[in-house]
């Protein structure tokens, strides 16, 4: 317990800059779903209109998957993974095991940023926190109107930090990471990375 | 519950990006352990949006094996964090079994021991239990004895701050060595990074796990997280 705590960290892992994907904008807020006011809801979105996008994603194989887990892989079998513009991120409330209700609640919240984003089947869904409790649709919706209608959306560093923290739990600190690369021919791109998660950590994606 | 994804300004067609993904998280996200518990959610996502001028990558393209390299090792970095995180761990614990005549043994394995709360517990407390690495290899959950012959394999303890000797062989060709250097067992065990390399000698085949440590801290953390 003192090992741990003589780590700092946050100070060790989060990086105080970083460089972005062209095409990118983030926003996040503090919807009302966490306790103490943290920030709980983010936004991703893809502005580039210059090819459609590509998504892909696994999943965990726990037999009760999420609500969430459920849409994003109906959303990728529709769309066979092409023009998936928006990721919306929640945490404070995992959505899982409420049923057809908590089906509902997934469905409703990529409906709104669908048309936010002006495509159907554009939106993917990651919700963490705790199971069993319905999402709060008040303060979800309510916080999602305020992220496109106020456009908070940036592609800065502090933005995509603030992201990185929307969807932490129990995390210490938020995980962040970009790097350029190159291809073969010299061509310059960019990946960023964003996780959360410190406990019920084993996963079998696929 | 693990969530992530990447983002790329790279066109790469749907096809070809779940080949990456799925490809990237084997080695990377699918190689973590905190507690051995999987979420009802667990998800990790990719999007290409072609924001750069280059010609979409397929899986025929002769960059989708470069850049499928370079979002494993990208995504190596990203799962680590989230074990740098792992509730109330004090160590960052890699366990790295090569030369096994299969990978999934080599995966099977390193799980195995990278799941066992009495080897967390140990590297914890900083007590070199070769006895309860061996435990786990021996019952990790192998179709067959292929990759495992207990008379080739060699575990040792690797210091990660350069300090010399930088293994320490706590079993060798089988045979448990019963005169561990107690002191230099106790310095490797102190870094709050380390590594547990478990030499199988039947093959070419290596997968790498990362864990932590089991401490107090987890049990309060997860006493009363719903309430």
């Amino acid at each position: 317990s003192s090992a741990s705590k003589t780590l700092d960290k946050y100070a060790l892992f989060v990086p105080k800059s970083g460089v972005f994907p062209k095409g990118y904008e983030v926003a996040s807020l503090a919807s009302g779903v966490k306790k103490n006011g943290a920030l709980d809801l983010g936004v991703i979105r893809n502005v580039n209109k210059s090819r459609k996008s590509s998504a892909a994603a696994v999943f965990t194989t726990n037999r009760f998957k999420a609500a969430p887990v459920q849409f994003s892989r109906k959303v990728l079998d529709i769309s066979s993974g092409e023009g998936v513009d928006a990721i919306v991120v929640n945490s404070g409330c995992a959505n899982a095991v409420t049923g057809e209700l908590g089906m509902q609640d997934a469905e409703n919240v990529a409906s709104q940023v669908n048309k936010y984003v002006g495509e159907q089947n554009s939106t993917l869904l990651m919700s963490t926190g705790v199971i069993g409790q319905r999402l709060q649709m008040d303060k979800i919706s309510t916080g999602i109107d305020k992220l496109f209608i106020e456009n908070k959306f940036s592609s800065d560093f502090g933005s995509w930090l603030n992201l990185a923290k929307s969807i932490c739990t129990t995390d210490t600190f938020p995980k962040l990471i970009s790097s350029k690369f190159s291809l073969s021919d010299g061509t310059e791109y960019t990946l960023v990375g964003i996780s959360k998660g410190a406990g019920m950590i084993c996963p079998n994606m696929a | 519950t693990l969530l992530g994804f990447v983002l790329t300004d790279l066109p790469i067609n749907s096809s070809a990006l779940q080949s990456m993904l799925t490809g990237a998280v084997t080695r990377s996200f699918n190689c973590i352990s905190v507690d051995g518990d999987m979420s009802t959610n667990d998800t990790i996502c990719m999007l290409a949006n072609g924001a750069i001028d280059t010609p979409v990558i397929d899986e025929s393209s002769p960059d989708f094996q470069k850049v499928s390299s370079q979002v494993t090792e990208f995504a190596k970095n990203l799962a680590q964090l989230v074990v740098r995180d792992g509730e109330g761990a004090t160590k960052f614990v890699t366990v790295n079994v090569k030369n096994s005549a299969e990978f999934k043994d080599a995966r099977l394995i390193a799980e195995s021991i990278s799941n066992s709360m009495l080897v967390k517990s140990a590297l914890y407390g900083q007590d070199a239990n070769w006895g309860r690495i061996l435990c786990a290899i021996g019952y990790s959950k192998l179709e067959n004895c292929k990759s495992l012959d207990e008379s080739k394999i060699n575990v040792s303890f690797i210091a990660t701050d350069g300090s010399s000797p930088q293994e320490l062989k706590l079993i060798a060709n089988g045979v448990p060595q019963l005169d561990i250097d107690e002191s230099r067992a106790s310095e490797i065990l102190a870094l709050s990074d380390l590594e547990v390399l478990v030499d199988l000698g039947t093959g070419t085949e290596e997968c790498q796990f990362w864990t932590c440590d089991l401490s107090h801290e987890y049990v309060t953390i997860n006493g009363d997280y719903r309430s």
